[in-house]
């Protein structure tokens, strides 16, 4: 465990209480991808599966899954039901099952074994890497977005960004290397970057999150 | 060799 490890998985933590909180102060869902958010019930229900069996990993490790299965589970149900006249299934559009699809292919080609556990988490690894897709699509679409909603994009990409120095320095002082899980982390960084940079010029300096 | 731990990240 270190200091990057730590952080990143708080943001993460913290960027699900931003968007529960987004919801419940605009009392709507507007503006959030409900395909991106089934995608990541996927990718926790796919890589957690071990909290069945290995309860001796650590109850960091075992509280913060179900915490992520759970609350996940919980924003689609709210969206689903409490907050769905916000739904708009006309913007919400991106081929998730693309993604899907290579995630899939990923897993089966290049697994550590062939076991249905790992073979499973090499495609929540791929899928969460591309998960963000439909809610970037979305932005793009309606080219603006509600100031907490880019907080919570900000929080949840910065998780797996902070995890990068994580495993830079899990490889020099530890000798441990993940290299799926870190080239997906890279592609994953990659995929915010043009927000990052919208986010760091205009959100941070008090204007609206605009597309230009 | 030291068998590879199992996933110990989240």
């Amino acid at each position: 465990m270190n200091l990057f490890r730590i952080l990143g998985d708080l943001s993460h933590l913290v960027s699900i209480f931003i968007l529960l909180q987004k919801m419940r102060s605009t009392r709507s869902c507007a503006g959030i991808s409900l395909r991106t958010q089934i995608l990541y019930l996927m990718v926790y229900c796919t890589r957690y599966l071990d909290i069945f069996w290995t309860f001796n990993a650590s109850l960091y490790n075992s509280s913060m899954k179900l915490v992520f299965i759970l609350s996940t589970a919980y924003t689609i149900y709210l969206m689903r039901t409490v907050y769905k006249t916000a739904l708009d299934p006309q913007i919400d559009t991106f081929a998730t099952y693309y993604l899907v699809g290579g995630a899939g292919l990923l897993a089966v080609l290049f697994p550590y074994k062939y076991t249905v556990y790992e073979v499973l988490w090499s495609f929540s690894i791929w899928l969460e890497s591309v998960a963000i897709l439909p809610q970037l699509f979305m932005l793009q679409r309606t080219g603006e977005a509600e100031t907490i909603t880019t907080h919570y994009l900000f929080a949840l990409g910065a998780y797996r960004a902070l995890y990068i120095p994580n495993w830079l320095y899990r490889w020099f002082l530890e000798g441990h290397f993940d290299p799926i899980a870190t080239v997906a982390g890279i592609i994953q960084t990659l995929l915010y970057s043009d927000f990052f940079y919208i986010y760091y010029t205009k959100v941070l300096k008090g204007k609206k999150f605009e597309l230009p | 060799v030291e068998e590879k731990k199992g996933h110990d990240e989240l």
